[in-house]
């Protein structure tokens, strides 16, 4: 899911 | 998580202890920028809204609390101590937050991946961390004399964010559908914006002086 990979970053 | 990402946190970490410690052992803020300080916090406040709704990884949740608590405890310091108010330098950082915060704002409700609360305000805080510095790099222009710490913060804030250039690009070539559009942009302008302060940063590193920015 993209929107947990963009949401890993601080 | 690859190196360059966590090289990347690390200096972030390191850029916000090095000015905790300049507060609070010398109890003083001299040069730095309350506005940019409070910039950041509203990039974090804005940006970790789903601090306690989404769970992503212990090292997620506990880095947010601290970029969190220490933009907000040192713009409490600034504002509030007893002792380091005094050092502000509030007549030399004049710029005016509306000015950064409105166009941000703007366009976050233009460009955004959906139109949801929190993906504007995750736009928004991308867009306020790109221009937060600001502030921060006037003032060190018009202060004659930069002490060490805050030289050495704004080089580290200026490495973090080039080392999260470097996560990026490793990101796009080993992770699949890696492609984010607002962060790269916003996170491109945000390290241009250190280009000149690198540039006199490492003149004065190599001549051994003082770093001092030209007016």
């Amino acid at each position: 899911d993209s929107n947990i990979d963009k949401k890993d970053e601080l | 998580m690859n190196i360059f990402r966590l090289a990347g946190d690390m200096t972030h970490l390191a850029s916000v202890l090095v000015l905790l410690l300049k507060i609070h052992t010398i109890k003083s803020c001299a040069g730095v920028s309350l506005k940019t300080q409070e910039l950041y916090a509203l990039v974090f406040a804005t940006r970790y809204l789903d601090i306690f709704t989404d769970f992503i990884s212990l090292y997620n949740t506990v880095m947010k609390l601290i970029f969190l608590g220490s933009s907000f405890s040192i713009v409490w310091y600034i504002r509030r101590h007893k002792i380091v108010r005094r050092s502000y330098d509030k007549d030399q950082d004049t710029f005016r937050h509306y000015f950064l915060v409105l166009p941000c704002l703007l366009l976050a409700l233009v460009i955004h991946e959906k139109f949801t609360f929190r993906e504007v305000m995750w736009a928004f805080s991308l867009y306020l961390e790109a221009v937060a510095i600001l502030p921060q790099l006037v003032l060190l222009q018009r202060t004659r004399n930069i002490d060490n710490l805050t030289g050495q913060y704004v080089f580290l804030l200026g490495a973090y964010r080039a080392l999260y250039i470097l996560n990026w690009i490793y990101r796009y070539f080993t992770e699949p559908h890696f492609v984010h559009w607002i962060t790269w942009i916003a996170g491109l302008v945000q390290t241009l914006l250190y280009a000149d302060f690198f540039y006199y940063y490492f003149e004065s590193w190599k001549n051994n002086v003082k770093l001092q920015l030209p007016a």
